[in-house]
């Protein structure tokens, strides 16, 4: 930090740094090496198969203090900067060699793509996504990591954001949200089934066959269903497009307008409520098991998420307040009660920076 | 940003011993995956 003369040698109290901004650089190199331990440290337990667990840390509240919103609009709108044509390449190569993209899927020759948000929502090649064709198979709305998957047993069960801390799956999606009904319903009549073998089992099988007609056909006949779920993370290397999983009605669109932490493993692990706290777009609709719904929650770089379906809508806009979770923007498609069909693979929305 | 998938599904057998669940509806992905537009997640 001294200047050095080529003649006389360092000479004391002749800094190229003020003390104070030195200190602070010194001072971030410190926290960045601790955290960059730490990120280690999670790595090799995880090769071990220990999971980490979730710990609040100071960094994750101090992150509330700051005008998230307010920066993933800034940084939006420097995105949005148009490149000169001879640059572009050279950008959008350094950007796809830092987050890992391929840039042979993209669509266009890179010279077209004006800015890096458009590079960023950039569509892909024909046929560089295949659709699995099985009708009974449910695909990727999403280029991603499979964070978590599972089955949620019985109302009120939790999805796991990371070991030691969970959230519901109603404060999710919304509290009106007909995955309630569908819940109940299930549990409802898996606990009748269950009474009904436990009777069947103890005295005679017949008194299934005498049960009141509207237990038996819901016994017999309905297919039993289960509520399932899978949280994908999208890298910013990610094609950030997304796709509908199934041929499914879209009959409501939920907005809930909230923080917009980022989104990255290590925030997994240190922000209670990521997931619900954070702004998100809910769609919900039926496919033909019943109840689907696909949630789009953004993050301080990628905050705006734009649905083609509805292409009004706004997201991550100045002014708006961070509503209470239990108080969304809803809409209801129509015909209502029918909605928007699309079809396994169409298009629904797309992430955007800012 | 991350999405998150929420829907209903087959389950052809509910705990008939008290603990084990057997689905109809099978994942075929497991966490930490990497996944792609269009690949099945689940049949």
């Amino acid at each position: 930090l001294h200047a050095s003369s080529p003649n006389s040698g360092p000479r004391q109290g002749n800094f190229i740094l003020p003390g104070a901004t030195a200190a602070t650089i010194v001072m971030f190199g410190i926290l960045h090496a601790r955290r960059m331990y730490q990120d280690q440290k999670v790595v090799e337990m995880k090769e071990k198969g220990i999971e980490p667990e979730f710990s609040p840390d100071f960094k994750a509240s101090f992150l509330r203090l700051l005008p998230l919103r307010s920066m993933s609009r800034l940084w939006g709108s420097l995105m949005e900067v148009e490149l000169p044509v001879f640059m572009r390449p050279a950008i959008y190569k350094s950007w796809a060699r830092a987050f890992h993209s391929n840039l042979q899927e993209a669509a266009l020759p890179l010279e077209e793509y004006p800015s890096l948000q458009a590079f960023f929502i950039r569509s892909l090649k024909e046929g560089s996504r295949p659709i699995d064709a099985d009708p009974n198979c449910l695909v990727s709305p999403v280029d991603g990591k499979v964070l978590r998957l599972g089955e949620l047993r019985g109302p009120g069960t939790m999805i796991e954001q990371v070991k030691g801390f969970s959230y519901s799956a109603a404060s999710l999606l919304g509290a009106s949200s007909s995955l309630h009904g569908a819940e109940e319903e299930d549990f409802s009549r898996e606990h009748t089934e269950q009474s009904i073998r436990a009777d069947s089992n103890v005295k005679s099988w017949w008194r299934v066959s005498v049960a009141s007609p509207k237990l038996r056909d819901q016994t017999l006949l309905s297919p039993k269903k289960g509520i399932f779920y899978c949280v994908i993370y999208l890298n910013p290397g990610d094609y950030h497009r997304v796709h509908s999983p199934v041929d499914w009605h879209i009959i409501k669109r939920r907005h809930f307008s909230g923080h917009l932490f980022p989104q990255n493993e290590r925030a997994v692990r240190t922000i209670r409520n990521l997931y619900v706290e954070n702004e998100r777009v809910i769609l919900e609709g039926q496919w033909k098991e019943g109840f689907v719904a696909l949630a789009a929650i953004g993050a301080t770089s990628v905050g705006s998420i734009k649905l083609f379906i509805e292409p009004e809508l706004r997201t991550n806009r100045a002014g708006s307040k961070i509503l209470n979770s239990q108080r969304p923007d809803e809409r209801v498609y129509e015909p209502a009660g029918t909605g928007v069909m699309v079809k396994k693979g169409e298009e629904v929305a797309g992430f955007r920076m800012g | 940003s991350t999405v998150v998938m929420v829907f209903e599904a087959p389950v052809s057998k509910a705990r008939e011993d008290g603990r084990s669940v057997t689905t109809d509806f099978d994942f075929c992905i497991k966490a930490g995956d990497r996944i792609r537009v269009g690949e099945a997640i689940g049949r």
